[in-house]
């Protein structure tokens, strides 16, 4: 927790992947901080808690300066008397929060969300792996079924003109469009990386009518969701050929 | 299906 916001970060076991969740402070009807704070909760635990609170309930979140739980307050907002509170014990995981330096991408695309996620869905039906290639006139995504030679694959070509780009969902132009694409792209980069993983990072498609994919040769693959209260990003870590 | 690195390799793990 700092003067700006929460910054929320958590890596899988085999450590593959890794998502960072930045939530501005204007995201939450009250925010006081005395100085920052780093806390490593156990996702499970803060998942089970946040769950008991309907859509409308406040929910307020405590930790004091030596603190060794994360007090959760849930209150119904037409009977502000009724309150549950719940403390989420503090784990130790030996570890500070990750600061990830930032690096030039080679190209950066925005596509739809819901079509990125359906393109990770059916990709991921076919192979546990998929290359990703952006060229100067679009960008591929290919998966091959090694067992049967069966390919997929999902093309998006870049916009003739960035107007044609449209904020709403309900004026999707029927190519998929590649927004500013131009202004990002330095070099054609392909990556490999896991169907798996990919999945996952699409399914956060209700955040955000777009999602941005970062690449740089040789690093991890960036795809990132940019809202107005804040971020997501997940870092992919990816394949090479054996 | 190529070998799957991890994010140690990029990162400054602790």
């Amino acid at each position: 927790c700092s003067k700006e916001g929460i910054m929320l970060q958590g890596m899988d076991e085999f450590h593959i992947s890794l998502v960072e969740f930045f939530l501005s402070k204007r995201s939450f009807e009250s925010y006081a901080l005395c100085h920052d704070l780093c806390m490593s909760l156990p996702i499970d635990s803060l998942a089970t808690v946040l769950k008991k609170a309907n859509d409308d309930d406040v929910c307020t979140l405590k930790a004091g300066h030596k603190a060794k739980v994360l007090t959760v307050a849930i209150e119904t907002r037409d009977q502000p008397w009724l309150v549950s509170k719940h403390d989420v014990p503090f784990i130790d995981l030996g570890s500070e929060y990750l600061v990830i330096s930032r690096i030039p991408y080679d190209a950066k695309i925005t596509v739809w969300s819901t079509r990125f996620a359906r393109l990770a869905h059916e990709l991921h039906q076919l192979s546990g792996s998929l290359d990703i290639q952006i060229i100067h006139e679009g960008a591929r995504f290919t998966a091959l079924d090694e067992g049967s030679g069966k390919k997929g694959c999902f093309i998006f070509r870049r916009a003739k003109v960035v107007d044609e780009y449209r904020d709403s969902e309900d004026d999707e132009p029927a190519g998929a469009i590649i927004h500013e694409f131009h202004r990002y792209f330095h070099k054609a980069t392909s990556l490999r990386v896991s169907t798996k993983y990919l999945v996952h990072a699409s399914k956060r498609a209700p955040l955000s009518s777009k999602v941005s994919v970062l690449m740089k040769e040789d690093q991890p693959l960036l795809v990132q969701y940019d809202f107005y209260e804040g971020v997501l990003k997940f870092y992919i870590a990816p394949r090479i050929a054996d | 299906m190529g070998r799957q690195q991890t994010l140690g390799k990029f990162f400054d793990m602790p």
